[in-house]
């Protein structure tokens, strides 16, 4: 039997780090 | 606002935190300028509150954030609610580029330990995504979801309990490194050019 969708290429980590990113560029923009 | 060594509130010893941390002097000082920003931006106090917290390190503006809890309690390293800037600093050190793979592994970990059982579980990891994906307004069907989970776990869980243990995570990092992306914060070098004001209340010579 063929697997119908398209192959997982992500990692659940992967996903999660875009959410638990810290973000303090907006202090350090000249 | 000083001590009797006049030195600012939460900057008591610059030297013994540039010494047990990755920041040189210079840098703690002028960390400690963004420090100030920072927690004067909802109440003048010299603290970091969890509301300035997210305003400056997450840039949402929810009642509720999954990962600006996690991560706030890491940072609040003496559990009081708010954080001093010493706390602050340790925490920052984490995220310089400089500071060793070992360490930011270890803060990884714990942030995805949600339960903080020593361990990363399944359930955790899917509360994670599906935090994500709200957040992000990406829509995917549960099946996607735990076809996610499943391949990281393989990948993971070399043990197959189910379970994600520090060495498992330890070794999945370092076949991806991409997964530790989120510890690095580049511009923590440019700390001493972007406040440049900290050489008006320096009291110490760097070296």
């Amino acid at each position: 039997q063929r697997n119908s969708g398209p192959p997982i290429l992500i990692n659940a980590f992967q996903l999660i780090g875009m959410s638990s990113c810290l973000d303090l560029s907006g202090f350090f923009e000249k | 606002c000083c001590d009797l060594n006049n030195q600012p509130r939460g900057l008591e010893d610059p030297e013994l935190l540039a010494r047990e941390t990755v920041f040189s002097v210079s840098e703690i000082e002028a960390l400690y300028e963004l420090f100030k920003r920072i927690s004067s931006a909802v109440i003048d106090d010299g603290l970091i509150n969890k509301e300035e917290f997210q305003l400056a390190l997450f840039k949402i503006n929810k009642k509720e954030s999954l990962f600006v809890d996690r991560v706030f309690d890491l940072f609040d390293t003496k559990h009081s609610g708010i954080l001093g800037f010493e706390e602050f600093a340790r925490a920052l050190s984490v995220f310089h580029p400089n500071a060793l793979v070992d360490d930011k592994i270890e803060f990884s970990f714990q942030l995805y330990d949600l339960k903080q059982q020593g361990f990363i579980e399944r359930q955790e990891v899917k509360q994670m995504v599906v935090t994500t994906l709200a957040e992000s307004g990406m829509n995917l069907s549960d099946d996607v979801i735990e076809n996610i989970i499943n391949k990281t776990f393989e990948q993971a869980d070399t043990k197959h309990d189910g379970k994600i243990d520090k060495e498992e995570w330890k070794n999945l990092v370092l076949r991806h490194p991409s997964l530790l992306k989120n510890m690095t914060l580049q511009y923590l070098k440019d700390i001493t050019t972007t406040f440049p004001s900290f050489v008006f209340h320096s009291q110490v010579d760097d070296t």
